[in-house]
């Protein structure tokens, strides 16, 4: 069975800048 | 908790090359986004390491993406983006 995602508290990451 | 993964030397072109501006099209950089970060999921859902912020660091920085880009339009399930079958 495949139950592999991208979560999105892990996609959330993306609209942090790096530098904060 | 240090990222086990270094995003630092990867090959970004199977995001690069398919997902492009000014229009970013979903379908394509949603699939691209994907292709490159599902083999990465488990280490990228752990919010307790850097893996995810270093990644769209690297995706963000060698596609001159705007920010959230990914955040904003890659919607999949509830639970987040589903991962094709290994």
């Amino acid at each position: 069975t495949n139950n592999r995602y991208i979560s999105y508290g892990s996609l959330s990451k993306n609209n942090v800048p790096c530098s904060r | 908790k240090p990222c086990p993964v270094n995003f630092e030397f990867m090959n970004y072109t199977i995001i690069t090359s398919r997902c492009k501006g000014p229009r970013y099209p979903a379908d394509l950089c949603c699939q691209a986004f994907k292709d490159f970060a599902c083999p990465y999921a488990e280490d990228l859902n752990d919010l307790e390491n850097e893996c995810s912020s270093t990644m769209f660091s690297y995706i963000n920085l060698y596609g001159s993406y705007p920010p959230g880009l990914f955040a904003s339009l890659c919607r999949d399930d509830k639970v987040g983006l589903i991962c094709p079958a290994s």
